[in-house]
């Protein structure tokens, strides 16, 4: 099974745009994939138009109602099947808990719906360290951490590696992880920097590929849109795709 | 007494950028700030390289130990007094629970703290609501919340206003609020798309000022320093110095 968790407790950096881009060249190599929101923010819901009326026929069913994730899946033409977020997820962690049982649900969740209709499966996380992003991690099979090419973002990006470390014991493994770059500006000098000083810091778990900083990538949301239904030829378009085929060729896609 | 909240929900706008920034236009003004650093990961804290060693000398210590923030100051010369984070406020929710005192204990420090020696205030905020935020706002004059000049963005600043609508029964007043954009980019025709449609939706509560994609602004955190002191002649100090005088025209600076 397949099962990319997009997570840096940085804001910002772009989980959701990666999370929306992968998803496209998954669905356009004909492996249409699971589209998991986990953030009560649910800006990728948004971005698809589908913010549920009720939490009840949201993620936050799964925890709320032990609903099936395949009652809960919405299905999107072309991109795949997104399991949308709510802003109830926020009270995941005080209504249930942050015990084992809470921690995997969505694990156990989406072993079901996999063994139904199995598909890759992509986890969008919310900026910060807590019991969604947690049972994200918990859940995949892979961890993506997008880094936007500036300081601040690589400051940020120090503490994760330190999180998924504290969690080896608990994982009772060390959960292949790679580092990309976002937003990537071949103008600035800094960019560079950013990316020798990342490769210092976390050496191979660095992805070759870069996706730069792109209009076509920034514009296409406001539409609905991933890059590749707005602007197929964008550099943006071309990064994303080139991406994916370095998470494939490593074998975490 | 002036307390100034900068608060977005949405990850990565420029809330830490903006409070460095403002706390050096008030420290060249003659009004040396206090800037509290309320997101446990502790950007604006390591920026200024004063990441306590533990915390028992940090922002933690005013849940664990009631420690008055006077005790809690740190110099940082030419820019003001710094009230550092720590990864440990992470817990500040489940250890001291979200009712009314801990909501209140940062609001009934800062008015200890200015009895003795007042200063306008800045407090940086993490990047989702919850009692570390709303602890924020719940201590502040007046709210500004940085948008950064692209959609995502956009989508997430009508959930500010709901979240600050939610809290004025508690508050049992109206805080008043600007929201400024960030990251503008002439270059781009979407900037004055999205500046208009926020202007649609929060009206004279937008900022005149917008603050520019500026390579300076980018770099500086880099080298901990403010724009300023980095490059007083570029386009982003002299956008931050306009935002200055335009929210202190407003009485809320
Ligand atoms: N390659 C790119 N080129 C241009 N803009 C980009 C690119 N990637 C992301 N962005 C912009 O950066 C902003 C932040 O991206 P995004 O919202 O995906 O980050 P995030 O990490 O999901 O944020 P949050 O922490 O709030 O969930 C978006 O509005 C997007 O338009
Ligand atoms: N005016 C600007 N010009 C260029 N880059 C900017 C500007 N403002 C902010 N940035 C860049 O955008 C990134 C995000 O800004 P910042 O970290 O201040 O946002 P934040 O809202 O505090 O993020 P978080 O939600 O993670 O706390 C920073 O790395 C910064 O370099
Ligand atoms: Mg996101
Ligand atoms: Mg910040």
């Amino acid at each position: 099974m397949t099962r990319l968790a997009i997570f840096n407790c940085k804001g910002g950096v772009g989980k959701t745009t990666t999370t929306l881009n992968l998803a496209a060249v998954l669905a356009r190599s004909g492996r249409l994939p699971y589209l998991v929101d986990m953030d009560p923010q649910a800006h990728l819901t948004r971005i698809l138009d589908k913010l549920p009326e009720t939490p009840a026929t949201s993620l936050f069913a799964l925890y709320s109602a032990s609903a099936t994730l395949r009652t809960l899946v919405q299905a999107h033409p072309g991109l795949g099947y997104l399991l949308p977020a709510h802003g109830q997820l926020m009270k995941v962690d005080s209504l249930f808990g942050k015990g084992p049982a809470t921690l995997n649900r969505l694990r156990h969740g989406l072993e079901a719906l996999e063994a139904e209709l199995p598909g890759p499966v992509l986890i969008d996380c919310c900026p910060y360290v807590g019991v969604l992003s947690l049972s994200a991690v918990f859940a995949a099979s892979a961890v993506l951490v997008p880094v936007s090419s500036d300081y601040l973002s690589l400051q940020g990006a120090k503490q994760i590696d330190h999180a998924l470390k504290s969690l080896e014991p608990v994982l009772k493994q060390r959960l292949p992880r790679r580092y990309v770059l976002t937003r990537f500006d071949r103008r600035r000098r800094m960019g560079e920097d950013i990316r020798s000083r990342l490769r210092q810091e976390v050496g191979d778990d660095l992805c070759d590929t870069v996706i730069s900083e792109n209009v076509a990538v920034a514009m296409s949301p406001s539409l609905g849109q991933d890059v590749f239904s707005y602007q197929a030829s964008s550099r943006g378009a071309q990064d994303y795709q080139a991406l994916y085929q370095e998470l494939q060729g490593a074998g975490l896609l």
